[in-house]
């Protein structure tokens, strides 16, 4: 019976892919069955497996304006235990096709009922906006992962997403519920990442992960070359800290 | 005559913001009068500039939703010959309100009329998609600049950016031009920097600005001080980057 876990915060440029890519491969190769939906038209977290989405004949766009299943467009990727349903650049069409649509929040949940028990864990990548891509991603999953980067406009960007998640869990999904703020981007001998992390622990406390994800260029060169960090640099610090997230996320979600 | 600029990128935390008000901020102080749009509902370039955002009664969400005209929202900055009109969280409900409103990629368009010929120049902050807040900014602005991080990610987007630009410039906006692509975010002795930056030079030649904007840590407190670099850090690298920036930028639409 699959948790569902949508990655997800508004601000741009936070980790939200990097994060869904990295611990989504990390929790597969665990043994778990892991599926990733990528929920935004950038497709990055596709690109980032190596899905050559522009050869794509069907995609996340198809899966949500017709009656193409999300089964049809699964597929593998390098690691064994972990598939990617892939975006497509078309999808930003969606959000427009949506809008009139009744349930319109709901278009993604009612997809994923086919094949949430087929997975251990699924991992939503969300687009760096609360409109209606990251709504039905938050309307389907069961937990939120936010990372967090270590600045300060995303800290300024918190409150907005929390109340969403609120109004979400109020009005269309009773079980959702933040599982992890996951400090990214985090360069250990600033004073600004220090300062922003002393923040983030007083307003979250234990939601926030042990594990820090810093700052390491094997982790902006991994998508390059379509391929996870733990296959591109196994030893560096980017692996090395997604590891331990891996570790610390299942506990989390085992308790849950 | 002002003239009009976007700062556009789907991709998020590119330095969309960094650049919109730090470079406003420098050509402002050379003495031009200059306007800064914030069409962002994160509201990151009007906190900037310490506006206090959840104080505001009227934002761009009245003024592109309602007969609110921009003049009622504009507002003096630190800066004697800058100011801005201010965004505010509600203004994400303005792209699903716009939605179905005939001419909707032509509102801010319309508001704008009233006061582009008090400025020299006007900046246009744009949230990292191309929804209705952003089809907009480009609608209204004669020239784009496109901020540019030297990392695997941000090429891959240029394409759709691109596309965007051709088609509004077909359709809505035929005096729309890209000035400048500015690579940002630039850690100069890594091979990835080094590998993004010959391909933007590859593909976009003379509109890459000579400037790049280096990553500086100031570039990131400053926000938390609610001033633009400039004053915050005048002998920073950053305020150095912007200051040369801002003379290229200049010098280039002149040309124009
Ligand atoms: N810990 C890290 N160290 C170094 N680079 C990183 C790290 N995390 C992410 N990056 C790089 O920073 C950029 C932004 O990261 P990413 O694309 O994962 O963020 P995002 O939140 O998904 O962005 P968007 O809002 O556009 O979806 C990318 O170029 C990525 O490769
Ligand atoms: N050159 C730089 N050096 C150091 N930090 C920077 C630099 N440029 C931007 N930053 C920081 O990086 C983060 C992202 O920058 P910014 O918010 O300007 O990007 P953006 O494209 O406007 O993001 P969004 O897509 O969310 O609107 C911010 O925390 C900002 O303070
Ligand atoms: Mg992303
Ligand atoms: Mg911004």
């Amino acid at each position: 019976m699959g948790k569902i876990i949508a990655v997800a915060n508004q601000k741009g440029g936070c980790g939200k892919t990097t994060t869904c890519v990295n611990l989504s491969a990390v929790i597969s190769s665990f043994g778990y069955k892991t599926l990733v939906i990528d929920m935004d038209p950038q497709a990055n977290a596709s690109i980032h497996f190596g899905v050559g989405i522009h050869r794509l004949e069907l995609s996340m766009y198809d899966v949500l304006t017709s009656n193409t299943k999300i089964s049809n467009i699964i597929t593998k990727t390098q690691l064994e235990n972990l598939e990617i349903a892939p975006s497509h650049i078309n999808l930003s069409g969606a959000e427009i096709e949506l809008v009139n649509i009744i349930g319109r929040e709901r278009a993604l949940l009612e997809k994923v009922e086919e094949v949430k028990n087929d997975y251990d864990y699924i991992f939503i990548d969300c687009p760096p906006s609360l409109g209606l891509l990251t709504l039905n991603s938050l309307t389907t999953a069961q937990f939120v992962i936010i990372p967090l980067q270590t600045e300060f406009f995303a800290l300024e960007g918190m409150d907005k997403l929390l109340k969403t998640v609120e109004i979400i869990k109020s009005k269309l999904n009773h079980e959702l519920s933040i599982v992890a703020i996951v400090p990214t981007l985090y360069v250990e001998k600033t004073k600004l990442a220090q300062e922003a992390l002393e923040k983030i622990f007083l307003y979250f406390k234990d939601s926030v992960t042990r594990t820090r994800i810093r700052r390491n260029v094997k982790l902006a060169e991994a998508p390059s070359h379509g391929i996870p960090i733990m296959l591109y640099a196994p030893k560096s610090y980017g692996a090395i800290d997604y590891e331990r997230l891996g570790e610390e996320i299942i506990a989390k979600l085992k308790k849950e």
